[in-house]
């Protein structure tokens, strides 16, 4: 891994003398190369490893009997530090009820997390209201229905022949008669860049008001994580992130990517297919698995 | 890097910045450019079109080494087995495949092999629907194996000349799930010892370096046949497919380009390459 790629590169510099800060810079590369593998995406890179070398310059690292070891030390605060505390709350509305929308990319896991989620909430005490607003793909408001008996929740659905902000406009309507005091609303899978789909999501929370806009990411997602996170903040504006199938062994540099472009908190992530695998986001856990 | 300048040091990073941003993988683009660049040097070419151009070829001549098309058994039933991790676009791929070889005047049917995830054989049926297709299911909760067996024989007795089995999505370091894929797979060469003529393996284009991983342990768990390259209708280019052609000799022999029944095209391999650079 990188701890040992560096501590070679040091012994090696280290073997002509005092380092210096063209050594440190060398060893910036190694730094460069494993966040790359990890699917951080370039340019984040290029900001994050100028950061880390600001520091690596210093005496904590020249001067140091294991400038390897330092190194390792910066990159891995930087990382968590980058990646923000832990933030796994779900924001609560002046008053009921709190409106929640999960969006994203096609096939990252929004049906399943917005289960989870409802699945999370329930245990706190809440009565949380699924709704089906995704038309488009073959049996997925039966898939948020049969999430739904499993839990105990109760799904809020009105055929894929209404328009997905009438639905929504049903459910909130709905909610309010029943006393439901979160509404999670699943969404269609969607490209940032189709327009018309992006405005679908627009027209739904400009009527929906939501507390929080989350966005489901797959974590094994690769230099395209900035492309997306970026256009669906500025089409529609996020206020967290959901990472997925963390239960893999992708090292999953899309969480820095993701957070070092929209600046959100990556609130959850989903750690497996059963409807109780969602737990809250450690950075510095985060920041391990991404160094490898 | 687009203009027509002439090329030094800088030119050769932002080309491998463009190789980088296409998910082609750190130690493939850094092989690339340095052998773009020693060409270049050699055959005294110093102009950055030129160079772009040679980069593209070597690209396009990797992929293109041994596109296979769809391997055919030489009578009788073809057995397609799809798998791939969770939401890469297996059974919307089969339901593609399902219309493009109905299309084809040939006897298609498709398996629910998914027993697993909600709603997973509803969402199977309605493809077989729209392609005009029967569906081999059993009940949700039964065991994969049983389906694969049954459709194979139900298969052979209603004289299908394509079977298409659907597979729950699973990541591949899931001891246990590939335990059960081995089983699907062993089951079906049991009832066919020449089946199943192809194994595809569903790559989603916005998967990064994972994707070697994917490659490689499906592969050696099924023996992967091809790959179906996902969502490049997004703005993700699927250079990973460039290190696992490398690296595993693995095609790409279909691409996934939107969620329509019709959004299925044959791998090609220059137009991949074109496309990596624009
Ligand atoms: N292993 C694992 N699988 C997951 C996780 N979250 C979701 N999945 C699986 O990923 C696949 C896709 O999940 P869905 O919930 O259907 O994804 P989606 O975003 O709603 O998909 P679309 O609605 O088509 O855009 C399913 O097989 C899920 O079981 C996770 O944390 N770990
Ligand atoms: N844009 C786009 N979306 C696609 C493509 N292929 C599949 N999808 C979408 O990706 C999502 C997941 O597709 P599925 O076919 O359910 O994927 P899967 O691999 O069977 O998923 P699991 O069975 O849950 O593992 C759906 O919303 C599909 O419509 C494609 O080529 N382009
Ligand atoms: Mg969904
Ligand atoms: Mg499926």
């Amino acid at each position: 891994g990188l701890a040992e790629r560096l501590q070679q590169t040091f012994q090696r510099l280290r073997g002509k003398g005092k380092l210096t800060e063209a050594d440190v810079a060398e060893a910036m590369r190694e730094v460069r190369v494993a966040l790359l593998e990890a699917d951080v995406n370039f340019k984040v890179v290029k900001d994050f490893v100028a950061r880390v070398k600001e520091r690596a310059v210093g005496q904590e690292v020249l001067a140091s009997l294991t400038p390897g070891q330092q190194v390792i030390k910066i990159v891995h605060e930087e990382l968590t530090n980058l990646m923000g505390g832990s933030n796994a709350k779900l924001k609560i509305g002046s008053k009921p009820p709190t409106v929640v929308m999960m969006v994203g990319l096609q096939g990252a896991g929004k049906t399943t997390t917005t289960g989870k989620l409802a699945g999370l909430l329930k245990k706190q005490g809440r009565r949380p209201l699924l709704v089906a607003a995704d038309i488009y793909r073959p049996a997925a408001i039966r898939q948020l229905q049969i999430v739904g008996e499993k839990l105990g929740i109760p799904v809020f659905a009105m055929g894929d022949q209404h328009k997905p902000l009438d639905i929504v406009k049903g459910a909130m309507e709905h909610g309010r008669q029943h006393g439901n005091d979160y509404i999670l609303i699943d969404t269609a899978g969607r490209l940032h860049i189709n327009s018309e789909m992006m405005q679908e999501l627009v027209d739904i929370k400009g009527f929906a008001q939501p507390q929080e806009v989350l966005l489901v990411v797959d974590a094994m997602t690769g230099q395209d994580a900035v492309n997306v996170a970026e256009q669906f903040h500025q089409s529609l504006g996020l206020d967290g992130v959901i990472l997925t199938k963390l239960d893999g062994d992708t090292r999953g540099g899309a969480a820095l990517s993701v957070r070092a472009v929209t600046g959100c908190p990556i609130k959850f992530v989903g750690t497996g297919e059963k409807l109780d695998a969602l737990e809250p986001f450690y950075p510095d856990r985060m920041a391990s698995r991404i160094l490898g | 890097v687009t203009g027509h300048g002439e090329v030094d040091d800088d030119f050769f990073d932002q080309l491998e910045e463009i190789l980088l941003q296409a998910d082609i993988g750190v130690s493939t683009a850094v092989m690339l450019t340095d052998r773009v660049r020693r060409r270049a040097r050699s055959e005294k070419i110093r102009e950055a079109l030129a160079v772009r151009k040679m980069l593209k070829e070597e690209i396009t001549s990797i992929l293109v080494g041994n596109q296979a098309p769809i391997v055919w058994a030489d009578h009788g039933l073809t057995v397609m087995l799809i798998v791939g991790v969770n939401g890469a676009g297996k059974t919307t791929t089969l339901g593609k495949l399902a219309a493009r070889f109905k299309g084809e005047g040939k006897r298609v049917m498709l398996a629910a092999g998914d027993t697993f995830r909600a709603a997973a054989i509803e969402q199977l049926e309605t493809w077989g629907r729209r392609a005009g297709v029967p569906v081999i299911k059993h009940k949700e909760g039964a065991d994969p194996a049983a389906v694969a067996y049954d459709a194979v024989q139900s298969a052979l007795a209603r004289g299908m000349d394509v079977l298409l089995i659907d597979t729950a999505g699973r990541l591949q370091t899931k001891v246990n799930l590939m335990e059960e894929i081995k089983k699907v797979h062993r089951v079906i060469q049991r009832e066919l010892a020449t089946a199943p003529h192809e194994v595809l393996l569903v790559l989603d284009a916005t998967t990064g370096q994972n994707a070697i991983s994917q490659a490689k342990l499906f592969t050696q768990a099924v023996g992967v046949t091809g790959i179906v390259l996902t969502k490049l209708d997004g703005t993700a280019k699927g250079g990973v497919i460039i290190g696992i052609k490398q690296e595993l000799g693995l095609p790409v022999k279909l691409v996934g380009v939107g969620e329509r029944i019709e959004d299925l095209r044959d791998f090609d391999a220059t137009e991949f390459a074109d496309v990596l650079f624009s």
